[in-house]
């Protein structure tokens, strides 16, 4: 289950507050995945007391929502990459950035099947770069029309700052440096690149983790 | 064999065991926390096998706050969760002035009992504020948010939680301290308690305003909140 309270002492009307926190939970909680199960009991609570005083933000047209959606959005997100961290078993932390689909929606939906599928999970965990199982979760992302084979990219991008290692471009299989991919993952934290265009599109980010024994173990244990 | 019994994690009560070296680094040494808002921890003993770890967490505004939420769209929703949905709905997300969690039993899947217990946890902390005198008359909704995690199908050990609210109550305080034993205390298969402040500034203003934020979970993790 996931729980959160997040409090500001930001003077922010009721009505503002929930649009603020919806926008900022799209891209921050309800953008990670552990194992791919949604509990009964997921919430998160925003609360904003005004204690820190000036004018209050009561909608979209107020001095400071957007900055406040910014640092909300920000702040969010880094707090659900801490869920993620911790996940069950997990010996890594993988951000899979999907880059110009045709809406946000699409670019969302695929990141989202790759991050629950447990073939991709598993090989991530055993460090083998298997973009054949990155792809086929690509490809039976529900409702994504604008998947299309032959415009499909799939790249390691390395949190060192070296170049992104290509696997896959256009649909065609690079010749991939086994000794490089097994160095890139070799790291906790990994980036997927998959571009589903070479035409500018929308991109979204969503983080997971590896699929460990550990995970079984830990949920073989557990009784209710 | 002794491999696998080294892997094990058992379904711990909150804090209990040591932080993982390796995650020593997400847990924060300090923090900036925003004005007005106090946080305690207290012991309960949800799960009987958690003898020494608080696991009963409440954060509380010094005034009556604005408040948003989200909740899973999982169709068995959890008693906590239509509870505090109806609290926000019903208040247009005013007048809210506490959160209280329980971790070890997500009172979940338990009926109409336990949509009851949710509320009693709710009103027992709005007593503590009417006690005080910081809320001047009852209302007729609570001004609790209230959460749980934990297992699925039990019913909440009520009168332990209830007896300990105004235990948490009277220890509420803004230090780091306060807010690390918080976050503690709602973990249930974490490893590290999941803490994180920060300050900010809104343009036209010179005010430094601050964020905090704590979360759990570890498992049972895909969200999908409206």
């Amino acid at each position: 289950t996931l729980l959160g309270i997040l409090c500001t002492d930001a003077p922010i009307a009721p009505a503002a507050l929930q649009s603020l926190l919806n926008s900022a939970i799209d891209k921050s909680f309800n953008s990670i995945s552990i194992d791919g199960d949604t509990s009964t009991n997921d919430t998160v609570a925003l609360l904003a007391n005004g204690v820190g005083g000036g004018p209050q933000i009561t909608g979209p047209e107020s001095a400071g929502y957007a900055e406040m959606q910014t640092v909300l959005t920000d702040f969010a997100a880094d707090l659900a990459k801490l869920v993620v961290r911790d996940g069950e078993g997990a010996t890594k932390f993988v951000t899979i950035r999907v880059t110009n689909a045709a809406d946000y929606a699409d670019a969302k939906k695929v990141a989202s099947t790759i991050a629950r599928s447990p073939l991709v999970k598993t090989a991530l965990y055993g460090k083998d770069a298997n973009w054949g199982r990155i792809l086929c979760a690509t490809g039976y992302a529900e409702g994504v029309e604008s998947v299309v084979p032959t415009e499909t990219s799939v790249s390691f991008m390395p949190t060192d700052g070296s170049p992104e290692l290509k696997l896959l471009v256009g649909g065609e299989p690079e010749a991939v440096d086994e000794k490089r991919a097994a160095e890139i993952l070799e790291h906790e934290d990994l980036e997927i690149v998959v571009k589903l265009s070479e035409t500018k599109g929308e991109e979204a980010v969503y983080y997971t983790c590896d699929f460990s024994h550990e995970y079984v173990t830990i949920n073989g244990d557990y009784r209710t | 064999v002794t491999a696998s019994s080294q892997q094990i994690r058992h379904y711990a009560a909150p804090g209990e065991g040591t932080v993982p070296a390796a995650k020593q680094k997400y847990v924060p040494t300090t923090g900036i926390y925003p004005k007005g808002f106090l946080a305690s921890s207290a012991h309960v003993g949800v799960k009987p096998s958690n003898t020494r770890f608080d696991d009963l967490c409440l954060i509380a505004s010094s005034v009556p706050c604005s408040a948003a939420a989200v909740f899973t769209k999982n169709k068995f929703q959890a008693a906590p969760v239509t509870v505090s949905r109806e609290i926000i709905k019903s208040r247009n997300g005013a007048g809210i002035r506490a959160v209280v969690v329980n971790s070890g039993c997500a009172n979940a899947v338990t009926g109409a009992g336990g949509v009851e217990d949710a509320k009693a946890m709710g009103k027992e902390t709005d007593r503590c504020f009417e006690e005080d005198g910081t809320e001047s008359q009852t209302q007729d909704q609570s001004q609790t948010v209230v959460m749980s995690t934990g297992v699925i199908g039990q019913r909440l050990p009520l009168k332990k939680i209830l007896h300990k609210i105004p235990t948490a109550y009277d220890t509420l305080g803004d230090t780091h301290a306060h807010w690390l034993r918080a976050a503690r205390a709602i973990c249930t298969t974490d490893t590290f308690p999941k803490l994180l402040s920060r300050p900010f500034t809104l343009p036209n203003s010179s005010t430094q305003y601050s964020l905090v934020g704590m979360t759990k979970g570890a498992g049972m993790i895909h969200p999908n909140m409206a």
